[in-house]
């Protein structure tokens, strides 16, 4: 059973993907999100952290026994049991599928549409419609998938629906309101009933969807 | 024909403006 | 052992990480990359391949038994073998670490950099010097991992070799001059004791490293 220390800051949603795997696997993890363990912007720079994590990103682990890794994704799969990492190669080759497609077809759109109206960014508008077609085209394909399927991969919670559900958090608390979202009702079935498991819970809280589409914060 | 192809491929080229960005956000917020 | 048909366009390094990591697990694979196998930008916009990819890119998998999988690092870790994947649940972690790396910290600066120089993109002169310094970075990160240890994870070939490999080739093929890549001893010797390794050579051919730096081709 791992156990460790994770260093991020609060409220990342990069770090809730390894918090719900431990969740689910009993995994100890220590926090450090704020000074004076870890203070985000400083410590992340100091000598002794990048020896450790040579990016200088987090989320970071570092285990009990000295392990360390980064890379969100890796930290998932590390605090993960085998049932979240897919116990047949098929399975474990799907949750990797999923996990991929949420790092290089949702994040990229879920950024470049939400980031302005979270004031990180500049609002473009020609990026943003683009990006909406992109969320669009997203939630089809996983709303077609989800027809017949009551989660990503298998028939229970794994990795996939993990981190798939953790990349949607932002558009699906900022930005896509009931007018949108309404033709995806499997993705809405599925994504609600994952954020109401009490693994999700304990680290998500209540994840309210969005009522009224956010613009961007000029 | 394989740059052509290559040519299609979607990448996220600004990814570190993006990193950048939020890195700068999330230091601001965590003062 | 996986056997199947990999859909891909001729020379697409995403392919060949599947089809280096077959030629360790022994792994049947048999490629469509022409017509009238596959034509690329035609049969993967046809109903029956978006009813099995509905991304519509590639590459994709489609095994003997009928099972489907795209994301080029799943397709990659069906088609291993244990050995490759990491047989520890740390080895395992570190080869998604590395997998993850590739993809988030290594191909947007690489195509960056690489793409105007094959006359696929415009050139721009800020963002090309931008990701020559954030290549600068991978590669001494890299370097600095490999000083110790012949391989990325543990002390064989796994995943993460060919992983990260397969997303340098680019670069170390079009633009990594001698001058530039003289400061990463390590990541050469490790890069080239890759390469010639019979398994990847079978796939990628004679690797010539590059002699000139490319510039970006009007």
């Amino acid at each position: 059973m791992a156990a460790g220390t994770l260093y991020t800051y609060p409220e990342n949603w990069r770090a809730f993907k390894a918090l719900i795997a431990a969740q689910y696997s009993g995994a100890k993890i220590t926090v450090h999100c704020t000074p004076p363990e870890f203070h985000f912007g400083q410590t992340n720079k100091t000598p002794e952290f990048l020896k450790k994590f040579p990016l200088g990103k987090v989320p970071a682990f570092e285990g009990d026994d000295g392990f360390l890794v980064f890379e969100s994704n890796a930290i998932a799969y590390y605090v993960s049991n085998d049932a979240l990492r897919g116990v047949s190669k098929e399975s474990a080759a799907q949750v990797i599928q999923w996990m991929n497609f949420a790092d290089s077809e949702i994040i990229p759109p879920a950024s470049t549409w939400v980031f302005p109206t979270l004031g990180i960014m500049q609002y473009n508008k020609q990026a943003t419609e683009h990006a909406k077609d992109d969320v669009k085209k997203v939630l089809s394909i996983l709303n077609e998938h989800l027809m017949t399927r009551t989660f990503l991969v298998g028939d229970r919670i794994s990795l996939a629906d993990v981190t798939v559900v953790c990349s949607l958090l932002w558009i699906f608390k900022q930005v896509l309101e009931p007018s949108f979202r309404q033709p995806y009702v499997n993705v809405i079935r599925w994504f609600t009933t994952c954020v109401n498991q009490p693994q999700f819970k304990a680290v998500l809280g209540e994840v309210k969807l969005c009522e009224k589409m956010a613009q961007f914060d000029a | 024909m394989e740059t052509t192809c290559l040519g299609q491929e979607k990448i996220w080229f600004d990814k570190w403006r993006f990193d950048d960005a939020e890195r700068q956000f999330y230091e601001q917020q965590n003062g």
